[in-house]
């Protein structure tokens, strides 16, 4: 089983602004 | 042919041919030189203060008379390929043929530091107690272990009237001593300079006051100073740099007037003279073609049996250690590629929220995943988990 990959747009950065990658 | 490579291409020691080193320098032609006496004549010694260019000799009324000539002297108006390069001339042989009948003593000197000072090769004499305080040569060469200045007979007459001086370095030499493996030898025929002292006519008989008073010449009609461009075994020939000076085509990965230094990347091993049997040529650095600089570190030639001491520096390419054999931290060996391609090393690429770090196995490239996510990046998760939307966890396990 191949999954999908993880998608940047639904992780919720509300209480992890420090850890939020630049893109 | 490659004189300094084999046919297989491998290194070999070689040396520039046996050249007169006399030949097309500048001299004066035959010079008249007048008589010299006794006094000062056992003054020889290492560097005992002989001038450092042959004196006004039709001047010189109480000196002896001095042939010399410089074997490397860059102010020489010629440009003669024959002639020594500025670091010095290694000889063999010097001859001196007089039309006149020869000079009962004569001494040759050699200077290696272009004239400075002066140390004596050989003493030619009837009497050498006296006229140079030493004892003559002994049948079997020098006594003791190193090469020495002898005391040989006096040159002798030839039956056209003329005369003959004849050295050869091997005369001064203890038998056996072999010039690959010995520096005392290999310092003992190296000149720059040669200088002649002719003392003590034969012809107006041995009294010293009609030798004081009566001028006398000599002519001499050729001079040989057989030898090689000193290139310690790497060049086969020299040639002229832009300034005029001689310098050997250096081979080997060595360079330097002499090739007596390895070339900057070439330095995995020390630098060695090369031998009739081995050429000790200098290594070039193993970087895998990822550096352009290396330096050479002793202990590391030492643990590895004196095989390779190259140490390889700036490593490019994302590549690093001793011989740029492997990917710097945040990359990646792509099994795809030779070590030596400039893509060799991948970016780890880990996934900014799946992976626990940035720093991958630098062999297979895979990344530390959290837990839940798999993927070479980390970038999936696992089955029978399913992302989630804290970036902290980011694949839960499926309910």
């Amino acid at each position: 089983e191949v999954m999908p990959t993880l998608d940047m747009a639904l992780f919720d950065w509300t209480d992890y602004e420090d850890l939020k990658p630049e893109v | 042919a490659d004189p300094c490579h084999d046919e297989g291409g491998a290194p070999r020691g070689c040396v520039p041919g046996l050249v007169n080193a006399a030949l097309g320098r500048e001299g004066a032609g035959v010079q008249h030189v007048r008589a010299a006496g006794h006094a000062g004549l056992r003054r020889f010694g290492p560097a005992a203060g002989t001038p450092r260019r042959p004196p006004d000799l039709r001047r010189g009324h109480h000196k002896p008379g001095v042939l010399a000539f410089g074997l490397a002297d860059a102010s020489a108006p010629q440009r003669d390929p024959h002639s020594a390069p500025r670091q010095g001339f290694e000889l063999v042989f010097v001859s001196l043929r007089f039309c006149s009948a020869p000079p009962t003593s004569v001494a040759l000197l050699k200077s290696q530091d272009h004239g400075r000072s002066w140390t004596p090769l050989g003493f030619f004499s009837s009497r050498c107690g006296l006229d140079y305080g030493r004892v003559p040569a002994p049948a079997d060469g020098p006594a003791g272990l190193g090469p020495e200045a002898l005391c040989f007979p006096e040159p002798q007459a030839q039956p056209d009237g003329g005369g003959l001086l004849a050295f050869s370095v091997q005369d001064g030499s203890p038998p056996g001593l072999d010039l690959d493996s010995s520096p005392v030898l290999q310092d003992w025929v190296t000149a720059t300079d040669i200088q002649v002292v002719l003392t003590r006519p034969t012809m107006l008989g041995d009294t010293r006051d009609a030798m004081a008073m009566v001028p006398y010449s000599y002519s001499a009609t050729e001079l040989q100073v057989g030898g090689r461009c000193k290139c310690n075994g790497h060049a086969a020939r020299c040639l002229l740099d832009s300034q005029g000076h001689m310098i050997c085509d250096c081979r080997h990965g060595t360079e330097g007037p002499d090739c007596g230094r390895c070339k900057p990347f070439y330095c995995d091993r020390p630098w060695q003279r090369a031998t009739a049997r081995e050429a000790h040529a200098c290594l070039a650095c193993s970087c895998n073609g990822h550096a352009r600089r290396c330096r050479f570190n002793m202990e590391l030639y030492r643990l590895s049996g004196r095989r390779s001491g190259g140490v390889c520096l700036n490593c490019r390419h994302n590549t690093a250690g001793r011989h740029c054999h492997y990917c710097q931290e945040g990359f990646y060996r792509d099994p795809g590629r030779a070590l030596s391609d400039r893509r060799a090393c991948r970016a780890c690429d880990c996934h900014p929220v799946g992976a626990a770090g940035k720093t991958c196995n630098q062999t297979t490239g895979q990344c530390p995943c959290k837990d839940g996510v798999t993927g070479l990046t980390c970038n999936r998760c696992a089955p029978g988990f399913q992302q989630s939307r804290s970036p902290v966890a980011p694949c839960v396990k499926t309910p």
